[in-house]
């Protein structure tokens, strides 16, 4: 049971600063923020709890408490991310995740989920900012039929246009 | 693998049978208005995945039945008043060697459920295993995120947080 | 004490459908929704709870816990400018509150600040969504200088520009 | 009356003093990217109204002064090392009648608030007293919203709600 932990453990430590940068990085800031997991009792770590600590680019805080709603969107996705890599489910469902994010932020997880969507790992993503949608291959539109008092479906394939 | 379609029938908006094919797209994305059935899309993926109605915003399983629910007063016409008494969610998920795997959870007219897959029918313990070997571990549900629920992930507690990655390990 | 609450909880109850109305109304539906305030003990209002129902427009459902996210913000803001017209604070300070918001939804709150700012009510709002923020008459830009590691301020009037 | 101007000094993340002017303005948007300090803002206004720091993100009202933290193994320079030590943050405000209040609350060095009112040192009692004239009843708090608080201001339960009103009687 130990091991099973460390294992996990170790990887995902192991794997959230890059997560976490992929996902903060800009022109401005290159190399994006930084961020750790450290477990509270070194002897017994799945007795304690672990430590999540997210800085922005640029920051110098690491209490978690102190960031802004947008950015403990950005710090949870990296946590998100890391956590799924250790045994990857095969997708994901995401609604709307993207509410409290600025412009430049929907974009970056934008980036992030179209160069990690392939054959391994399969996003399915609610929301309402067409700077995410347009990202995706396939769009689902989802609306209500007043006649029959029902939701209805309309799927379209995004591939067949020209990126806006 | 992948989640090739979702069918739904008599879930929370959908009235009767609505199918969704997301074909080979590794990147889908779910568009509509407020109140539109954005997240009843997700909570039927989520369904018959088998977690609970607790987590899908209802107190029990009928909750989860359409109810076209004709306010007071209004005349009950024949063809609405049959109010629909069951409801199921079905995937097709294509396994990484290609299988096709028909996912179906079934809420009965007397609330119970019923799992199927390929359309014979499973116990729960049986459907969950499948799952498992697929790597879809609905306990930990590290890759459901409802709405709402994205920031609180950052700000949980180190208890939690080593829970999570106890039940992923 | 009974009869203060009272006159409060008539004034409030009488206004709120006409409020939750003015927020729902469109085009497609131009009676917008309908809700209540209903008090679960009739003798002793202050003892018992205060129900709160709304139902938006074509909608049949009376339950809160139905409402979906966008619909629970719109049916929050009705319940909140009606409470505010009883003992009416001079301002509002609203944070992000149209995150959960389509861009129909978004417009429709921003109609119903434009409406009523003025003399007897000033309404600051913080928003990232261009379909409120340009409504505002006076736009307060913040940024972070990261020379001096501190956040700065610009304003702007937007009354001496065309409206976008 | 209307909010006329802010002027914060040394709170949360604005250094040094910073003035923001909304003029004769009834509809005041605050823009900017995540994390540049919007909600700071909103912040500073509840602060000087006298909400309670647990309220604005902060276990203790030191919290919310500037904080230029210099990060482990960093050199301090010498104009960096004087660490703000108090903070304050004022609020013109002009009645109904035309008078112009001052409203200002500082954190002093030993960590508590201190309240003036056109520049006079007064009570937080008395300080109440003002603000609740001009209707601004901070224990109902029914004109501020906090991010991500909205929606649940539409499921509180019916005890809250009717506490809600009976603040506002
Ligand atoms: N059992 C049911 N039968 C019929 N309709 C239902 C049922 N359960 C929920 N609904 C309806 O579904 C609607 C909510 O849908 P949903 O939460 O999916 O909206 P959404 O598209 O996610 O909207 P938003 O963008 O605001 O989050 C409610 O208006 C409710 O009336
Ligand atoms: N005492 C302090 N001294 C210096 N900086 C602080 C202090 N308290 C908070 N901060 C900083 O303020 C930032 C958060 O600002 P704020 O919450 O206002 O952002 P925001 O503009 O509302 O962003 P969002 O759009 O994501 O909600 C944090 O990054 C934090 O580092
Ligand atoms: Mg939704
Ligand atoms: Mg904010």
């Amino acid at each position: 049971r130990c091991d099973k932990f460390n294992a996990a453990f170790e990887h995902i430590s192991g794997v959230i600063d890059a997560t976490y940068k992929e996902l903060t990085r800009s022109d401005a800031f290159p190399l994006g923020g930084s961020a750790t997991l450290t477990v509270e009792d070194e002897h017994e770590p799945y007795l304690e709890g672990i430590k999540y600590h997210a800085m922005p680019p640029m920051k110098r805080f690491r209490e978690m408490e102190l960031l802004s709603g947008g950015e403990k969107t950005m710090a949870a996705l990296a946590l998100l991310f890391s956590i799924h890599s250790f045994h990857p489910s095969p997708f994901f469902v995401l609604d709307e995740i993207d509410a409290a994010l600025d412009n430049a932020n929907v974009q970056r997880v934008a980036n992030y989920i179209r160069k990690h969507a392939g054959s391994k790992c399969q996003f399915i993503v609610i929301s309402l900012k067409r700077g995410l949608y347009t990202h995706g291959e396939c769009l689902v539109g989802i609306y209500r039929d007043q006649e029959v008092n029902s939701s209805k479906i309309l799927t379209m394939d995004l591939r067949s246009y020209p990126d806006t | 693998g992948t989640l090739k379609a979702i069918e739904l029938c008599n879930f929370k908006s959908y009235r009767d049978t609505h199918r969704v094919d997301l074909g080979d797209s590794s990147f889908s994305a779910i568009i509509g208005p407020n109140g539109s059935g954005k997240s009843n899309m997700m909570d039927a993926i989520s369904f018959v995945l088998g977690v609970r109605s607790s987590q899908l915003r209802s107190t029990q399983l009928k909750d989860l039945i359409y109810r076209g629910r004709i306010m007071r007063g209004e005349e009950v016409s024949s063809t609405q008043s049959q109010e629909a008494t069951s409801a199921y969610v079905l995937v097709e998920y294509e396994k990484s060697n290609g299988d096709l795997l028909k996912l179906k959870r079934t809420i009965t007219p007397s609330g119970t459920s019923e799992y199927r897959i390929n359309n014979k029918v499973t116990s729960s313990g049986e459907y969950n295993a499948t799952m498992k070997k697929e790597n879809i571990l609905v306990k930990a549900r590290n890759f459901l995120v409802f709405q709402g629920d994205v920031e609180q992930i950052a700000s949980q507690s180190p208890q939690d947080l080593s829970k999570l990655i106890e039940i992923t390990s």
